[in-house]
């Protein structure tokens, strides 16, 4: 463990407190989109199907329960949850997340370490995850301007990835045979994608202006 | 081959 992966799994833990929060608080989910909170699900239990079978350590298994639990109820909160359900607005959210998983899956079955179930299923949940936030970000061109709380999900979201490539750089100096780039490229790709956000996230916290990102 | 390093990142 190092600085940078634990201020990385910090700042991931904190984006889905955040929006756990802000969900369960004010009992809504504009803005949020639910195709992302679904991808990420399925992210983490592809991720993680080794939890019970490969024991790392009493953290890493901890912040899998919390992973997992958070994701699945985010989804159970927007899909069930009598309140919060009717604030979703389902026909903004439109993104085709089913397309992003088709092309996830043969990728991972082309491009793998080992071509084993719990290999090809861990390499589709990091591509999958590269692109997981775009139904999000395509709810928020649509919406236009964003609230504070989901913005600062998107922005540790985000962040979190790029304290994950100081981590990789950092292990790679450190520990000789650490090279895993299909780990590294996806999680460039992922951090590249927030790349525009976070321009205009800064530019309107540099200008104390309401988020708004361009049509 | 490296030993079968186990997956320690989240």
């Amino acid at each position: 463990m190092n600085i940078f992966r634990l201020a990385g799994d910090m700042t991931h833990l904190a984006s889905v407190l955040v929006l756990l929060l802000k969900i369960h608080t004010i009992k809504s989910c504009a803005g949020v989109s639910l195709k992302t909170q679904e991808l990420y699900a399925i992210v983490f239990a592809t991720r993680y199907l080794d939890i019970l079978t490969s024991f790392v350590s009493i953290y890493n298994t901890l912040m899998k329960l919390i992973f997992l639990g958070s994701s699945f109820s985010i989804v159970w909160y927007m899909k069930y949850h009598k309140t919060v359900r009717r604030t979703y607005d389902r026909d903004q959210d439109t993104f085709r997340h089913w397309f992003l998983m088709l092309p996830c899956l043969l990728l991972a079955l082309l491009i793998h370490e080992k071509f084993t179930f719990f290999e090809v299923l861990w390499t589709f949940s990091l591509y999958l995850e590269a692109v997981a936030i775009l139904p999000q970000l395509v709810l928020l061109q649509r919406t236009r301007n964003i609230d504070n709380l989901t913005g600062q999900y998107i922005f540790l979201l985000g962040g979190y990835r790029g304290f994950y490539i100081l981590n990789w750089i950092y292990r790679y100096f450190t520990e000789p045979h650490y090279v895993h780039w299909i780990t590294w490229i996806a999680g460039l790709v992922q951090t590249l994608l927030y790349a525009d956000f976070f321009y205009y996230y800064f530019l309107s916290w540099k200008n104390n202006k309401k988020l708004q990102l361009p049509a | 081959r490296p030993s079968q390093i186990k997956k320690d990142e989240l």
